[in-house]
């Protein structure tokens, strides 16, 4: 038997719009731990990986690991229904086919439920290795949505610097080219705001536009984002979810043959 | 120009 009670029911309606135009089919895994997610893109040069711990949801029953096959397209139409508002209970019977969304209004006059046909997905989980990563930037999230849509107007890929000058988002395609350069920047009102950049090494990788601007959709989650580099590994764009938990995007990089 | 690689030339199943 599956409960979870997340009074913040907008929330779930956040993650789905941040995931479901990099991954068509997932397995959401159910634990004593929290609510979870790993999945690839189908070029598999992408990956997401969610957590939503248990403490974060009101009730949280799982009575055994439970992993929950969805097609995020429908179960975005249906959490659509949801007022933004409302409290969802996800609820799910052991050996079940359906999953089950129940929405309540804050004031309780008004309770849905929608039920979810579950599919089988056969999905590889992969084992994401602890870094150490060559350099960390945490920025404003919509700044580093606003350079991704910007870049992508006139290239297909960004190249991220980072040095001693700090980190430059570069691009070039058959109109131009346009370089963009932050500086750490911690003298401004609201801590959010602030740029900072931790280099232990100067590290340059090429990722694809494309896959940043997806991830960016992420960007409701949070005010802030955190891009971590290495000259050796997928770049990880993580967006932490308010009490919760995380959305943490890997993409692998272009590199020279 | 640079290709693109994937995801699990890094990242092992498990």
């Amino acid at each position: 038997m599956l409960e979870l009670r997340l009074v913040q029911g907008s929330l779930l309606k956040k993650v789905l719009d941040a995931i479901k135009e990099l991954v068509k089919d997932a397995n959401f895994d159910c634990s004593t731990t929290g609510f979870s997610l790993q999945a690839m893109d189908s070029s598999h040069v992408a990956l997401v990986s969610l957590l939503l711990r248990a403490e974060g949801f009101e009730h949280y029953r799982c009575d055994r690991n439970l992993s929950m096959g969805m097609n995020l397209d429908n179960m975005a139409k249906m959490l659509k229904c949801s007022g933004n508002d409302d409290i969802i209970t996800i609820k799910a019977d052991d050996g079940s086919d359906s999953v089950t969304f129940m929405f309540e209004s804050p004031t309780q006059d008004k309770i849905s439920d929608f039920e979810m046909k579950l599919m089988d997905i056969d999905s590889e989980h992969l084992g994401i290795p602890e870094a150490e990563y060559h350099a960390i930037i945490r920025m404003p999230s919509a700044e580093f949505a606003k350079i991704c849509r910007d870049l992508a107007s006139i290239g297909d890929t960004v190249v991220i610097s980072v040095s001693k000058e700090g980190v430059k988002f570069s691009t070039r395609g058959d109109i131009g080219a346009a370089n963009v350069v932050l500086r750490q920047n911690t003298t401004v009102d609201k801590p959010e705001e602030a740029t900072i950049i931790e280099m232990n090494e100067p590290v340059s990788l090429t990722f694809a536009l494309r896959y940043m601007n997806s991830f960016t959709k992420a960007t409701p989650l949070s005010n802030i984002v955190t891009i971590s580099l290495s000259s050796e590994l997928p770049v990880v764009v993580e967006y932490k979810i308010a009490e919760m938990g995380y959305i943490r995007f890997y993409l692998a990089p272009k590199i020279e043959e | 120009g640079p290709k693109q690689s994937t995801i699990t030339r890094f990242f092992n199943k498990i």
